[in-house]
């Protein structure tokens, strides 16, 4: 986990419990049969959903949880999700 | 723009929608008008028509729900998530439903229910989210005025790639042709509405509304009378978006969407250029509201909720902008309409108030009528 934080520690935990959520919600597909996810052994899931959410935001993809991603997870949004669902 | 998955969209062009549940913080009313003007901003794009209903079943049932209220997506209290809505289709789809833990609003002190229902309305026809920022369906809030608000080019070729255009009746009219009627002038004291620009020009201070503009001295409310845009400023037409004057250069500028004008008292100089001249960022497409400050010699371009400054001296963009409006403006609430600085203090007109703002003070000093500017 604190490889995802440009953060400082004090915040990491609120902040990655938020993010969590986040892209729980808006990144990833619910529905139907849970299509099961074939990952790369060290490959971390939430990394690559972060990724995903600063692709769409047209951020700077890092796969870190930096300010500028957490400022667009801070945001009031609208429910749907925004990857294919 | 994107479609959901295997692009659903109603097979017919007839819909019906009804409010199955209101919320506390607005009126039946208001929330059946923002609904309204929420489906209007479609049906102008696409040939949709959307019928209202009472009581039954209604193709896209919109509610106002609490936490977990059996979707399978539950909200969570104020902010964050602040509605939801189902691609088409039997059941609940079209559904829309809103937070009612939000506080709704037709105006900025809270969410604006158009904004968010013209969002949810794009899910309930079909549309996914948005990559554009500029897109009404871009999953992030920010705030719309409802009586000036155009559907967005990005969110336009998305509806019509799912129904097409609305298109203007080909055939021979079918009603007794009616000659164009002559717009009557707005109502000039509705107080629910604000001024599109306002900007001194010379001694004159002039006030910006739709197709029409006010001139008045500064300190004599008599003789206001209104007068069409086109007459002075045939270039400009209607709608202006922002003006302010350099008066040490004896220069207006005039903005509307990406271009603005010079002016010398009413005299055009040349043909229109683009708001990036000034160093503002390609993602701006229009500007909301400008004002010169005299003792600094900048101008500030406000943006939606941001704003940001331009040095008429070194003739470049301050850094470190844009800021938010609200934080640096304390007292001045929301969306900025137009601006003004007289006698030392800035005139901020937001919807049916302006804020007189003190710069030493750096505070809100009195709040008036902006309609009271043109003598109602």
């Amino acid at each position: 986990v604190p490889t995802l934080f440009a953060a400082t520690p004090r915040t990491f935990r609120s902040s990655y419990q938020l993010a969590q959520d986040y892209l729980d919600k808006y990144y990833t597909p619910k529905g139907g049969p849970q299509a099961g996810e074939m990952v790369v052994r060290q490959g971390n899931p939430m990394v690559r959903k972060i990724k995903e959410l600063q692709s769409f935001f047209g951020l700077q993809v890092t796969g870190k949880l930096d300010p500028t991603t957490m400022h667009v997870i801070k945001r009031p949004r609208c429910g749907v999700p925004d990857v294919a669902n | 723009y994107r479609l959901f998955p295997g692009e659903p969209k109603w097979k017919k062009n007839i819909l019906t929608y009804r409010v199955s549940k209101y919320t506390p913080s607005m009126s039946p009313a208001e929330v059946d008008k923002a609904v309204e003007m929420a489906l209007r901003a479609w049906s102008t794009a696409v040939p949709l028509n959307f019928v209202r209903i009472n009581s039954g079943e209604a193709d896209i049932m919109i509610s106002f729900e609490t936490g977990d209220h059996g979707d399978s997506y539950p909200f969570d209290g104020p902010r964050g998530t602040l509605a939801h809505a189902f691609a088409p289709g039997e059941g609940l789809g079209g559904d829309t439903h809103f937070d009612n833990a939000e506080k709704w609003t037709m105006g900025m002190n809270g969410f604006n229910l158009f904004t968010v229902a013209a969002h949810e309305f794009g899910h309930a026809l079909g549309l996914g989210h948005s990559t554009d920022p500029s897109a009404l369906m871009y999953p992030t809030y920010k705030y719309q005025n409802p009586y000036r608000f155009h559907l967005p080019k990005d969110d336009v070729k998305g509806i019509q790639a799912l129904y097409g255009p609305r298109k203007t009746f080909p055939g021979k009219p079918t009603m007794p042709h009616i000659p164009p009627h002559k717009p009557s002038l707005p109502d000039l004291c509705d107080s629910s509405s604000s001024f599109d620009a306002v900007t001194m020009l010379g001694k004159e201070l002039l006030l910006f509304k739709d197709r029409i503009f006010w001139r008045r001295q500064v300190h004599l409310a008599a003789g206001i009378r209104p007068n069409t845009i086109t007459s002075s400023f045939p270039q400009l037409m209607s709608n202006v978006d922002a003006a302010y004057e350099v008066p040490e250069r004896g220069l207006a500028f005039f903005f509307k969407g990406p271009h603005y004008w010079i002016t010398r008292g009413f005299q055009m100089q040349g043909p229109p250029r683009t708001i990036y001249d000034f160093g503002l960022p390609r993602r701006v497409q229009r500007i909301d509201a400008a004002v010169y400050l005299r003792k600094p010699q900048k101008t500030l371009f406000f943006v939606g909720e941001e704003y940001y400054s331009y040095d008429e001296r070194k003739k470049k963009m301050e850094k470190d902008y844009p800021k938010n409006t609200e934080e640096e403006f304390s007292g001045v609430s929301g969306h900025v309409d137009a601006a003004v600085e007289l006698n030392g203090y800035i005139y901020f007109f937001s919807g049916p108030k302006t804020f007189k703002y003190d710069t030493e003070k750096e505070d809100v000093v009195s709040v008036v009528k902006s309609s009271s500017w043109i003598g109602c």
